[in-house]
């Protein structure tokens, strides 16, 4: 899976997600990634989400409406929200991976619960983040 | 001046980091530096969020790292079923498919439908249909060919197992 999310010089915020699935995947099975609000969702008033791992787990607990529905009416910051739900409420329900996230002020979150993720970052002109594991 | 940014992500079932060596490491590093950078650069030249994580999302779905577009994975029937989204926080538009086959850029697919159809997430044949429509590339099954997913795929088969992009010891059965 892939994914992006950006908040541009107007302050307009988008969120986009791409996935292959799963090897050996039967029955047509379909993950989170295409589910907006599960694996996708971007609202100007709160984030945008982009989201990568067990699919199943992340539909159930409809992951990136969740980080912004926590921004909307509970207060949390960006980072609080994604904390949350990447490491509290998906690890209760034993889902595994994690979400890319930034807001309108340009903060931006890279939150997992899996030994890694592929991610990489970067705000105006400061250098570009790249990491593969949780160093 | 306002604030720009932009994040990325190729996946969180990431090979074991005991299994990574500094070659593949160097490739992945790449290519995710170069898909930001695309992304990052539309960015700084006032183009819109929704430009940049198109751009960059299409950056990785080319690169056969990544379990996306080119790199995707095999499913039981030998084939390549994608699914992406994309949304606009301003506007609340949304577009999404889903189990399209062939099709080059899934992300470019959801655009068009956020764009030029009243629906927001199209599945299989149809949408392949509304693809062609819109006159966006397809690919033979050979585009979508990778030695290593394939090898994922034998493996899988021979244990009965789903398994998540990279990670190979963690598989649902």
């Amino acid at each position: 899976t892939v994914g992006a999310v950006a908040v541009d010089l107007e302050g307009n915020l988008a969120a986009a997600t791409s996935t292959g699935g799963m090897t050996n995947k039967k029955y047509n099975r379909i993950g989170d990634s295409p589910i907006i609000g599960a694996g996708t969702y971007a609202n100007n008033e709160t984030c945008a989400v982009s989201c990568t791992g067990h699919g199943e787990y992340f539909m159930r607990a409809v992951v990136a409406y969740d980080v912004s529905c926590l921004m909307e009416y509970k207060g949390y910051s960006l980072q609080q929200a994604c904390d949350y739900v990447v490491n509290d409420k998906l690890v209760k329900l034993g889902g595994e991976g994690g979400l890319i996230a930034v807001d309108a002020q340009a903060n931006i979150v890279l939150s997992f619960n899996s030994e890694g993720m592929y991610r990489a970052a970067r705000r105006n002109q400061e250098p570009t983040y790249l990491r593969i594991y949780n160093d | 001046m306002k604030n720009i940014a932009l994040a990325i992500h190729g996946g969180a079932g990431t090979i074991l980091r005991t299994a990574m060596t500094p070659e593949k490491e160097r490739q992945y590093l790449t290519a995710l530096e170069q898909a930001i950078e695309v992304g990052h650069q539309i960015l700084r030249s006032g183009g819109t969020a929704v430009e940049a994580v198109i751009k960059a999302v299409q950056r990785l779905e080319d690169n056969p790292v990544f379990n996306a577009g080119k790199g995707s994975v095999f499913t039981h029937d030998g084939h390549h079923e994608m699914d992406a989204a994309l949304m606009c926080g301003r506007t609340l538009e949304a577009g999404a498919v889903a189990g399209v086959k062939n099709v080059r850029n899934p992300i470019i697919l959801a655009n068009e439908i956020r764009v030029h159809s009243e629906h927001v997430l199209l599945t299989g044949s149809g949408a392949e249909e509304f693809a062609r429509e819109r006159n966006l590339p397809f690919e033979p099954d050979t585009f979508f060919y990778d030695e290593y997913r394939y090898q994922q795929w034998v493996q899988a088969q021979a244990t009965n197992t789903v398994s998540l992009d990279h990670t190979e010891d963690r598989k649902f059965g």
